[in-house]
């Protein structure tokens, strides 16, 4: 059976809230070392990576691998019902038709419980090769947000060009064109602001905006966003998360002529 | 111009 309790439902909330409009049904794949997800949205260019490990729960205990098939759809309703600050229980048997949910609050003596049938979903796992990417961009999180939203408004893409010179967010559209330009910086009283750009060899990708706007609804769950790139494979956008946990997203770039 | 491409020509099913 699986058991693993969150201190705060929050962290679930802001998880499913910000791949719900990416992926609606998938497995939440659940072993000893934690909750994992994976899967593609429908037009099969962007990938969701998650991985909750089981030190982010106390207790946590799962003693045999169990998929979970649940509606994002559903799932949001049920934790809309929870506090943010609820402690937030999910429970599972062996072979499970539901997957049932606690909230609790520590200051009340509420208890709420509820329980979502599950799905049967037949997912394709893809395997992620080890890439070491030819750029890696730390940066704020909501900057990441900021640049994305602002070039959305003139062009559908964004080339990302990354050089000794910093990093440079480009794009183009109908009514003109538009660029955004960063380098490394250092904030010592601020660390979250801080911007690092480790760079082994010069990189230009152009992506989907569309995509990474809805990726960057991932920023109220850290301060920092990592940004992975090699010439002519996926974008990573990682966000992490306390005990080594993630949500990284992979995005299919556009590649011309 | 450049052409959207499928995540799944980069990462092969399992």
């Amino acid at each position: 059976m699986l058991e693993a309790r969150l201190e705060q439902a929050n962290l679930l909330k802001k998880v499913v809230d910000a791949i719900k409009d990416l992926v609606q049904d998938c497995n939440f794949d659940c072993n000893d070392s934690g909750i994992a997800l994976q899967a593609m949205d429908n037009s099969h260019v962007a990938l969701v990576s998650m991985m909750l490990k089981s030190e982010s729960f106390s207790p946590f205990r799962c003693d045999r691998n169990i998929a979970l098939g649940i509606n994002l759809g559903s799932l949001t309703k049920v934790l809309r019902c929870a506090q943010n600050e609820d402690i937030l229980t999910l429970k599972a048997e062996d072979a499970p038709d539901v997957v049932n949910l606690v909230f609790e609050s520590a200051e009340t003596d509420r208890i709420s419980e509820y329980d979502i049938k599950l799905m049967d979903i037949d997912q394709e796992h893809l395997g992620i090769p080890e890439t070491e990417y030819a750029a890696t961009i730390t940066m704020p999180s909501a900057e990441f947000q900021r640049i994305c939203r602002d070039l959305s408004a003139l062009s559908e893409s964004v080339s990302i060009e990354c050089s000794k010179e910093g990093v440079k967010f480009n794009c183009q559209g109908d009514i003109g064109s538009g660029s955004i330009h960063l380098r490394s910086h250092t904030n010592v009283d601020k660390p979250e602001l801080n911007v690092e750009i480790d760079l082994t060899e010069p990189v230009s990708l152009t992506f989907s905006l569309k995509y990474l706007v809805n990726f960057c609804k991932a920023s109220g769950l850290s301060n920092q966003v990592k940004l992975c790139l090699s010439n002519e494979v996926p974008l990573l956008v990682e966000y992490a998360l306390s005990n080594n946990s993630y949500l990284r997203f992979y995005l299919a770039p556009k590649i011309g002529d | 111009g450049k052409n959207q491409k499928s995540i799944l020509g980069f990462f092969q099913k399992k």
